[in-house]
């Protein structure tokens, strides 16, 4: 499903240049979910901005079910974002000033989604994170794990291709965190889509298929 | 040093009342790291909130160095706030387009360090988090992690008698945890400030004076 080769991304500033990504090679296959560990600051953000085409790669090949996807265009990659992938964040990127219901329901607008199926996809999605009771709640009353929470059921509602999840339980504790494992699993089951979960937490590392570690930008 | 008791925190919305804390004692004494655990939306953010006089409680007490803080007026809750609390924010709160340098020097100017002295300072609390190699870094340029590191430098740069850390290892690898427990450990050392930490992690809270458990509100 996805291949990537000799990624490897840059950054210049001021002091000089730094090298996040050196030479990463990724396979990543249908019916998986791989974990992907390593310290603070090895580039595990950044690969996965890259996955999700949120950030061009200095160097390097990407292909996605047979395409490169480094070669589409501003519209193709938007399409791209907004259909085959679903991206939870490091950090919160909820809408503060709208409710959860409708913090779920704009991905499902995006995807052209029928006014009809909405509803029923958004409340399956709370279930599966445990905040049906929150549902018409304003995002910024909600605590710090029920905003991640939410945000993992919003990257999974509309049942994309390939899940990229950075850190999805940070903030969570342990049943909770299982929790959001057993949603991945569920989505998986078809044996069509794929997780790739940027994680520290060792409990979630043991649930996935492979475990693959960064080190200074070397996979 | 603190001493809450019969804390209670209720929110009004258009469905009817939210009871988050109800009727929390807690004593925290002087060289103490005390550990919050509990479920998401369990209320640990909002009581960490109410001991950093950020938000009021509904009822309840809370003396602190003998002072009633509830009965301070803004100004001495301002003053509170700046000179005897370190506050880590469960969520990244740093100025993104500020420096790293810059970050960790605002609450040094705010609580009047002379200009002399605030570099070494700064310079020290970056040894103990492990990023003096990204001094000068810009804030918004920063992993999640790093981000993290950099907010707890800056809580604990002025030196406050208590620091209030919500969730201070929740993007962080075990080696940076570990480091950061190190860094309160220090701190503690003089035996007249005390941490509370909330956190999710046993690994974290195995290394703590005491561990209180909050659900539903109960602590
Ligand atoms: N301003 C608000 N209005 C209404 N409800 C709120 C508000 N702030 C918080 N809540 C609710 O209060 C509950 C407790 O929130 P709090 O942030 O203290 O939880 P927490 O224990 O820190 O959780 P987490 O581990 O997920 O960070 C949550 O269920 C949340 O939805
Ligand atoms: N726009 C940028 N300009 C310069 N340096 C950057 C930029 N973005 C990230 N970096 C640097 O690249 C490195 C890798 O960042 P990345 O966010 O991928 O790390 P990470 O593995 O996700 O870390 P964490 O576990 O802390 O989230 C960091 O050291 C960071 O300082
Ligand atoms: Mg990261
Ligand atoms: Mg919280």
């Amino acid at each position: 499903l996805i291949e990537v080769r000799g990624l490897t991304k840059e950054y210049r500033n001021g002091a000089g240049v730094i090298t996040v990504l050196r030479d990463v090679n990724l396979q990543v296959t249908p019916g998986e979910i791989i974990a992907i560990m390593g310290p603070s600051g090895s580039g595990k953000s950044t690969l996965l901005y890259i996955l999700g085409l949120l950030l061009p790669p200095t160097l390097g090949s990407y292909t996605f079910a047979g395409q490169d996807v480094l070669s589409l265009d501003r519209r193709g990659q938007a399409e791209f974002r907004r259909h085959k992938v679903g991206f939870v964040f490091q950090s919160c990127d909820l809408l503060e000033n709208s409710t959860v219901y409708e913090n779920l329901e704009f991905p499902l607008i995006y995807a052209g989604e029928d006014r009809q199926t909405r509803p029923a996809k958004i409340l399956a999605a709370l279930e599966r994170v445990n905040l049906s009771h929150r549902v018409y709640h304003n995002a910024n009353h909600l605590s710090g794990g029920e905003k991640q929470r939410v945000a993992v059921a919003r990257a999974l509602v509309n049942e994309p291709r390939v899940i990229l999840a950075d850190e999805p339980t940070g903030q969570l504790d342990h049943d909770n965190s299982q929790q959001i494992m057993d949603y991945f699993q569920k989505i998986i089951a078809t044996g069509e889509t794929a997780v790739v979960v940027v994680t520290h937490d060792p409990e979630i590392a043991a649930r996935c298929s492979r475990i693959h570690t960064l080190r200074d930008g070397l996979l």
